[in-house]
Order: structure tokens, then sequence, then C-alpha cells
């Protein structure tokens, strides 16, 4: 039985992208088959696993040229990829009848191969976040913990909910984990209180700490597994993976 | 002479915001008249500077239902605040004759009063983006000093290009400037050195360090000079406000 999961959260650069792939990585090492959807014009997922403008992406899938084409990335990891050409597509699919379902009928005739399809969404509530928010059963939300990361959430939450009463009754959300920590800072552990609080057990034990190899791992084209097994991020995105499992 | 900049990258999370708010306090502390403009749907800006949810605001003046309504911060700075409802922005706008003017012309009667113009723009190259850069004389680049962050810029400068031919003639590249960022890590120290060699005049000499005061000081509503004047987020923003008066 497989699920999708959307990573979310409008506020940008609290670590979708970076979360996506070591999740999904994670999950594939502890023994489960992966497929990550870039669904973001940036096309970060994508260039990250060292694929740039590849010819059958998630474009030409979403206007009906084809359908998705996943490539492998390693054995039981594998990525339908995007491409800076996809800034057009929210425009273009706004006009078509029931185009929030777009992306839920293309992942249907491939769902049953997976055991998990994380989608890492473009930071922005529009078109495309909400095909994704439409075709998963649940939303995993990276938080940093910085004042301007916790005021977006309300606005995120009131979307989801929206889309759970009009669009997939299944939706819900999976689960918070908090990105970029630094135990150091004061800011840090006082945003995470607040979270602590708010969120009580949906809040993932796991902080991602603030790591460079996590940085650095994009540029040459690996997940952090692959580029730094010993790294803080290897051991914490691995942990999150288990926790993940553990909450099936 | 007035000069309006947008401040735009739609890379997330790489210092847009805090930056539009402590650039444009930095140009008031040297004697400069300055209007901040939030054009983004998250609203960071206003809430940094403790503006929640007001009656007037960007969102009605871009439907036409009032002119642009300055509030005052402080003595000779000004805001025009956001609003979470700006989401709608762009769907409700994308249908009008000449879209990409609507804010340039909200601009232009009250461009007199004002030294410069700063805009802050929401994390993508949507139509709030494009009016943006339509309405502005320069687009000022913040970049994080990261792999991810490198991406996408040409991009970015395509965009900025297109505008250029079709919308905007007098729109340029004020500048590029790094944000975040610590001497300590090879990853900043290796990206500076792209950027720098493909920009080179172009860049900044000011880099705004990674510094906690910043992420501290949008909780009390305060900009940087405010908040700690002692600070490095301080220092680094005053020498980049007064880099930016030089190259006038
Ligand atoms: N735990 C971490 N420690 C250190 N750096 C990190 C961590 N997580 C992410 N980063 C870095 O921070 C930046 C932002 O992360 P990322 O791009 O994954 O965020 P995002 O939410 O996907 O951004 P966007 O909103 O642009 O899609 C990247 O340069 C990434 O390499
Ligand atoms: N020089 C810095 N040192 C430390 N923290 C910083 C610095 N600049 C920005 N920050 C923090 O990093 C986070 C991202 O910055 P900010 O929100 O200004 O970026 P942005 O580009 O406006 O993001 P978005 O893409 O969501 O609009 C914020 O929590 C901010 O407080
Ligand atoms: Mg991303
Ligand atoms: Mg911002």
């Amino acid at each position: 039985m497989s699920k999708v999961i959307s990573i979310s959260n409008h506020k940008g650069g609290v670590g979708k992208t970076t979360s996506a792939i070591n999740i999904g990585a994670g999950l594939n090492k502890l023994g489960k088959k992966i497929l990550l959807i870039d669904l973001d014009p940036q096309a970060n997922l994508s260039q990250s696993l060292g694929i740039i403008e590849p010819e059958r992406n998630i474009y030409g899938a979403l206007r009906g040229e084809y359908k998705l084409q996943p490539i492998e990335i390693v054995k039981g990891l594998d990525i339908i990829p995007s491409t800076l050409d996809l800034s057009g597509a929210e425009v273009e699919m706004s006009g078509e009848a029931g185009r929030e379902y777009i992306l839920r009928e293309l992942i249907e005739p491939i769902r049953a191969s997976y055991d998990y399809i994380l989608i890492d969404s473009p930071p922005s509530l529009g078109l495309l976040t909400i095909n994704s928010f439409t075709a998963s059963d649940e939303v995993f939300i990276p938080l940093q913990a910085q004042y301007l990361a916790l005021q977006g959430l309300t606005k995120l939450l009131e979307v989801i909910d929206k889309i759970k009463k009009r669009l997939n009754k299944e939706l819900k959300v999976g689960g918070v984990f908090i990105t970029q920590y630094d135990s150091r800072k004061v800011l840090n552990r006082d945003v995470v209180a607040t979270i602590e609080a708010h969120f009580k057990d949906e809040v993932f034990k796991t902080r991602v700490r603030d790591n460079i190899a996590l940085a650095e791992a994009p540029a040459q084209g690996l997940d952090i597994f692959r580029y730094n097994l010993k790294s803080y991020g290897a051991e914490d995105y691995l942990s999150l993976s288990k926790e993940i499992l553990k909450r099936k």
C-alpha cells in the first residue's frame, strides 16, 4: 500500500528540497521503493541529483503530452524531474476543468509500484502546490526554527483544510519537522518550544541540525548518504526516516 | 530624483525581506526618504515591522479600490503593507489588459516624495514579481552563498532581460550582494569566488554575514538598527547602504 506525501511550506528556503531528497534516500536505505516528484519550476530537486533539463519531465506530463516517466537514481529510488519551463504551467493549467486533479490522475497508474511517493513543492500556494495536496495522502511540513517561518503556518494549514474539504477528503498533516536547527541559538530553542506546544505529537522528535554537508551534497549530485555517511545530516535524515516508518 | 528598486530572487529564503527592511532603514539613517513596498503574499515585510492585516494594503490598491496609502514606520521610512489575501492577486490580474503595468501606474503619483522605493518580491517569477520589475529602475539580487542559490540565477537574468525588452527599457541589474555569509564555511567561500568571477563589478563589496540578530529583530517588529545597533547585521547593512549611495 503506497503513500503519497507532499513536502510543502510556502516559506522559502526552509529545506523542502533537501528533505525530499534525503527522506527519500533514507527510506530507500531502509528497504523501501521510492519515487521523488520535482514539482518546483526552480528544478532544485532534479539539479541536486545531477539531472539537468531532461527530455521527459513533469511539465510535459502535466500538459498531457505523455505519462509520468520515472528515471532511476539508484536501485529503488526513482525521480520524475522538473524543468525551468514549468514556470509556465500554472497559467496554462488554470483554465482547465478539474485543473486541481491533473497530478493525481498522472500518479494513479504508477502508484502501486512504490512504497512512498514524495513531492517537492515550490515556495508558494499556487496551482502546483494545490495539485500536490490534491494528489497526496499526507503533508509533511519542514520548519526552520525562526520567527518568520512561524508566521506563514496559519495560512498553510488553512489551505490544507480547504483542499481537504473540497478536493481530497483523505488529506491530513502527516507531521511537522524542524530543519537547520542549531541548539546554541536561543531563537531556535524558543521557536521549537512554540512549535512543540502548538503541534504536540505531530512534531517529529528528530530535529535536522544545521550541517554544511547537506548544502555541499547537491553540488556533487548526491544525496547525503552517498555524499558523507558519517555527517550529522546523514544521521538526522536516517533517524527521521525511521520515525516516518514507525508512524505508518 | 527618486529610484525604484526591486529586491528579487525567486530562490526562497535568501534574505529578500531582511534586506528590503535593513537597506531601507540603513538609507533612512543616512538621511534619505524611503518607501518600502511589500509585494509578497506571505506579508513577511509587514509582519517584521509590526503591521498585521492593515485595512489599506497593496492588494486593495492593485485591485483599483484605492491609491497607495503609505504608513509611517519612523520619520522618513514609510511602508505599503501586504496582506495574506494577496495570494489571490496573480489570478485576478492575469486577465487585465496591460496587467504588468498596474504597480508602475500606482507608484507614479507618489514617486517624487521619496529618494528610494524598495519593493520586496515573493519567491517566484509570477505576475507580482513581473509587476515589480516593470515598475523598477533597478533589480538588486540577494544571493545566499550556497550551491542551490546559484542555479536559479540564469533564469532570473533571462526574465529581467525579457522585461527590459518588452515592458521596461530602463530596467537594469543594479547589483548583486551576498547574504548569510560565513567565511569559515568552504562552500560559502567557493560560491562567492564563482559569483565574483561572473558578475565582476556588479557585486557589492559588502557581504552580509550570518548574524542571529537579523533573525531575532523581526520578532520585535524592528529593523536591525533599532534592535541592536552594535550587531554585525547593523554594521553590514549600513556599509551596504553606503555602497548603494555611492553607486547612484
Ligand atoms: N539542515 C541543513 N543544514 C545546512 N544547510 C541546509 C540544511 N537544509 C537545507 N540547507 C541549505 O539551505 C538552503 C535552502 O534549502 P532548500 O533549498 O532545501 O529549501 P527549500 O525550502 O527547498 O527552498 P525553496 O523555497 O527555494 O524551494 C539550501 O542551500 C540548502 O542546501
Ligand atoms: N544575514 C542573516 N543572518 C542570519 N539570518 C538571516 C540573515 N538574513 C536572513 N536571515 C533569516 O533567514 C530567513 C530567511 O530570510 P528572509 O525571510 O529575509 O528571506 P526571503 O528571501 O525574504 O524568503 P522568502 O523567499 O520566503 O521571501 C529568515 O528567518 C531571516 O530571519
Ligand atoms: Mg526547494
Ligand atoms: Mg521574503
